[in-house]
């Protein structure tokens, strides 16, 4: 596959007496081709690979340092230093409002992220507030029995915003508050206004967007989209046990200007870890 | 003047960072390139046609191939087939599969067809709960087990169900799962050696990028797929998925779905997808 191809560059590098303009162009371009098997923003992927030619020429190798173990570590100073750091989750009192495009599991997210906080020793609590799924109600309502942590929801309710400002009202003992939103995209402007309004109503410490880590070249303009209606602090990247890479998360941090907070790697509640950049990186560079 | 490889090189770079900017795999977009190339290298052209507008017209024509192979009419199926026709919708998490089955039967009972629904998915939250009101409201029966039945046992008893009550068509949701989950895959396999679907519909959305090909590879490995549903397409979606599953697997895609509601699912037009991508 395109891992073997990177591996198949960069053995070559190793085995090169230099490092000259012919092998990096080698090297940059099965780079290229890694990124954008794993979905990564085609304009991205040309400009993060600009930038890892122009330094493999320019720098040299740092004493003691191979030619190949440079390169290598100039392509995850470069990615690593695009995705950031993993985000600093507060241990305190707090409200986050979860958000994406549909099907990109924020339902399972959210119960997943209660019990991240209850595992941590805090008393978290969620709100149903996706009122066009069906089921979603009771989607939310089981996963929090089987964890046991409180939920509220109103399973016919057709108000989003009433149904927030009486869950908030009554989970106020929790520490953490985390809702649930309905699946949205950029295109349905009703909902985009919704989501608007759900969260003024709720006025959140954090607003993570949950991404699907197959998503495509799509990742970018919605992650612009949600941006821009509700200003998003945070990324999850969902159904990383797959075989999709991520990239598409990579455009989320450029348009959002925030980290990427947690993992999904299965389908249940434990399957939620915070994210580590250089594990990201070198899974999706194959 | 003879078309040579050096001519061809921008042309075919640009169309392919065209084909993966709408989500066309990287595997099925350098394939249907590279047999592209094969074929034009050595053909004459005019002296004053442009190399990349054959070329862009040369990939039209390849696209318009490989996303119409197989193609049937879904409605002259399910006229013709043998009853009750057994329909199983396969894929993973989250594609849209459970709202799939509630707009086929949508479809289907429009056209005159009676429909059963089967409660496949016995293991997410709230699955039964979701198949369930898609059911009533639109008049349909749903067959359904506890939680954490055996869902080939669901399907099978939908199937019975539909043989005492001759009914026409019997609609199988079963959990999403990843091709990299061995059990899963296992119980995916069983699910089709005991009901012996007629058509199994794999669901997946427009929105996916490289790992259409991969999942539609693995998923058409272990069971065989009959026909491919592309949703999400309303979300501003290229719909270059629609070609890598389609390269991958040899078979149509039937459906897109264009929204939430019964209504959002048309049948596939090779042609508008083509223009969406290279128009
Ligand atoms: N294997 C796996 N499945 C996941 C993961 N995250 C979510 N899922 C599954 O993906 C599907 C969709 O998850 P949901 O939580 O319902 O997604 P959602 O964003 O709430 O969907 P909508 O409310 O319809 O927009 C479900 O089958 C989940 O169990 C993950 O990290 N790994
Ligand atoms: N915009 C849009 N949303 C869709 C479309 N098809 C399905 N959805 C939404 O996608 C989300 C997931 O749909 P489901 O039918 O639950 O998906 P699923 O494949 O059954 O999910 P699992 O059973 O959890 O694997 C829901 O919010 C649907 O309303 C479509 O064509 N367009
Ligand atoms: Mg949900
Ligand atoms: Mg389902």
């Amino acid at each position: 596959g395109l891992g073997a191809s990177l591996k198949d560059t960069m053995a070559k590098i190793a085995n090169a007496r230099r490092i000259d303009r012919e092998l990096v162009d080698e090297v940059v371009k099965s780079i290229q081709r890694a990124m954008l098997q794993a979905d990564v923003n085609v304009k991205l992927v040309m400009n993060i690979s600009n930038k890892i030619r122009e330094r493999a020429l320019k720098e040299k190798p740092p004493e003691g340092m191979s030619s190949r173990e440079h390169v290598i570590r100039i392509v995850y100073q470069e990615l690593t230093g695009f995705v950031g750091k993993s985000a600093d989750i507060q241990l305190g009192r707090q409200r986050i409002l979860m958000v994406g495009l549909q099907g990109s599991g924020k339902t399972l997210s959210t119960a997943r992220l209660a019990r991240y906080f209850q595992r941590k020793g805090l008393k978290p609590a969620v709100i149903a507030a996706d009122i066009y799924r069906p089921g979603a109600y009771d989607q939310l309502k089981q996963l929090s029995e089987r964890a046991n942590f409180s939920f509220y929801g109103e399973r016919d309710s057709k108000n989003a915003v009433k149904i927030v400002k009486n869950g908030l009202a009554e989970l106020e003992q929790n520490d953490v508050i985390i809702i649930d939103t309905a699946g949205r995209h950029s295109l349905e402007k009703d909902l985009i206004r919704e989501m608007k309004d759900i969260n003024r109503a709720v006025d959140p410490d954090h607003r993570f967007l949950i991404m699907d880590a197959a998503i495509g070249q799509q990742a970018s303009e919605q992650a612009r989209a949600f941006h821009d209606a509700v200003s998003i602090t945070g990324v999850i990247i969902s159904k990383l046990d797959g075989t999709a890479k991520g990239g598409g998360a990579l455009s989320a941090v450029a348009e959002t200007g925030s980290p990427i907070a947690f993992i999904g790697t299965g389908e249940t509640i434990e399957d939620f870890e915070q994210f580590e950049p250089d594990r990201f990186i070198s899974r999706l560079l194959g | 003047l003879v078309i040579d490889e050096g001519s061809l090189e921008k042309p075919l770079w640009d169309l392919e960072i065209a084909l993966l900017e709408s989500d066309v795999a990287m595997p099925a977009a350098e394939e249907i390139l590279k047999s592209l190339k094969e074929e034009l290298i050595g053909e004459r052209r005019k002296f004053t046609a442009k190399t990349h507008k054959i070329a862009e017209e040369a990939l039209r024509n390849a696209l318009l191939k490989v996303v119409s192979s197989g193609q049937f009419d879904f409605d002259t199926f399910i006229r013709d087939a043998a009853k009750p026709v057994k329909i199983l919708f396969v894929g993973v998490n989250g594609t849209g599969k459970t709202t799939c089955i509630a707009k086929v039967a949508y479809r289907l009972r429009e056209r005159g067809h009676s429909v059963v629904l089967a409660s496949g998915d016995t293991f997410r939250a709230g699955a039964e709960e979701q198949i369930d009101a898609h059911a009533e409201r639109l008049g349909v029966k749903l067959i359904k087990h506890q939680q954490g039945a055996d869902p080939a046992a669901v399907i099978y008893d939908a199937v019975q169900h539909a043989n005492a009550r001759k009914l026409d068509v019997v609609l199988a949701d079963t959990a999403g799962r990843f091709h990299t989950s061995v059990n899963l895959m296992e119980q995916l396999k069983k699910i089709c050696r005991v009901n012996k679907p007629d058509l199994i519909i794999f669901v997946d959305e427009a929105i996916a990028g490289n790992d259409a090909v991969e999942r539609a590879k693995q998923f058409n490995e272990a069971i065989g797929i009959g026909g491919s549903i592309l949703t999400k397409i309303d979300a501003d979606a290229k719909g270059g998925a629609a070609i890598s599953i389609a390269h991958v697997t040899g078979k149509p895609i039937l459906f897109v779905g264009t929204g939430q509601e019964y209504g959002d699912l048309e049948p596939f037009k090779p042609e508008w997808l083509v223009e969406k991508l290279i128009g």
